[in-house]
């Protein structure tokens, strides 16, 4: 099966936010979700890697306007989890390679994370799927990432 | 925007490799996926989150079939971060929650965390984009979810 990457996209306007120290159990992603969508906010990216010594870490990405809301939301999850830690960074862009068949070539990955590494930009965050590929890096680092992406993938 | 999700997927054939304490700095994850590619294997899933203390975890998902090869192409990498620790499971399933416009909804999120919460089925590692959410869980917990999936966003 054929890859075809079509189209390499920049997400400036996000922010992100990162509960760390949660517990891993069933129904902890459920509570935080249901104070944020309670605040009516729109979430983008939501990234959560496996856990070590029963704690994980959540991140989300958010409009920039509504990452000061988003953080209030899930402060209140403090009396709950005393140990939660809250992190936010606006400091960021979202990079997607878009395209088909990412997954059934074992080169995309390996590709765009070798573009990058080759203009020196650190991949602050990793979600993929067979269509889409996404990282979250610095903002000053969105230029020349994009520049490297479009190059490696042969798009204008 | 309206949301439409459309279907619930259940992908029973993968393992996922882990691996943790990797230097969170620039082509740590080309070199990760470089030995990967060189070994000719497909990744499905590739999670990454933030860094804490300059250290992260990468979370790949793979065929089952292909998961102990993974992790010996990957164990050279041992020699350059001797503190790299790799973690495989078999034991899981990754479900996809797929529909349109995801993002532009605050509830879908928190309507899929909260029907695996009440089936008490536990997250172990979350990713998702505007057209797809998926979430790996325990094997046995696969049928659970996916009714549980399939009840809340009223597809048959
Ligand atoms: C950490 C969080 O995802 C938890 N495991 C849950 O199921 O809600
Ligand atoms: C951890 C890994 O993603 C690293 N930050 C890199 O840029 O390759």
């Amino acid at each position: 099966e054929d890859i075809v990457v079509s189209d390499v996209h920049v997400d400036k306007g996000q922010a992100r936010v990162s509960l760390h120290n949660i517990p891993d159990s069933p129904g902890i992603a459920a509570k935080i979700f249901s104070e944020i969508a309670k605040a009516g906010i729109m979430v983008d990216l939501i990234v959560q890697n496996v856990s070590q010594e029963n704690k994980t870490s959540i991140t989300l990405t958010v409009l920039t306007s509504d990452a000061e809301r988003c953080v209030q939301a899930v402060e209140k999850l403090k009396h709950t989890w005393p140990q939660l830690e809250i992190w936010t960074d606006d400091d960021i862009v979202k990079i997607s390679v878009k395209g088909i068949g990412l997954r059934s070539h074992t080169g995309v990955g390996e590709k765009m994370f070798r573009a990058l590494a080759e203009v020196g930009v650190n991949i602050q965050m990793v979600a993929t799927s067979e269509i889409r590929m996404s990282v979250v890096i610095a903002k000053k680092d969105a230029e020349k990432a994009q520049m490297a992406l479009l190059k490696t993938f042969e798009l204008s």
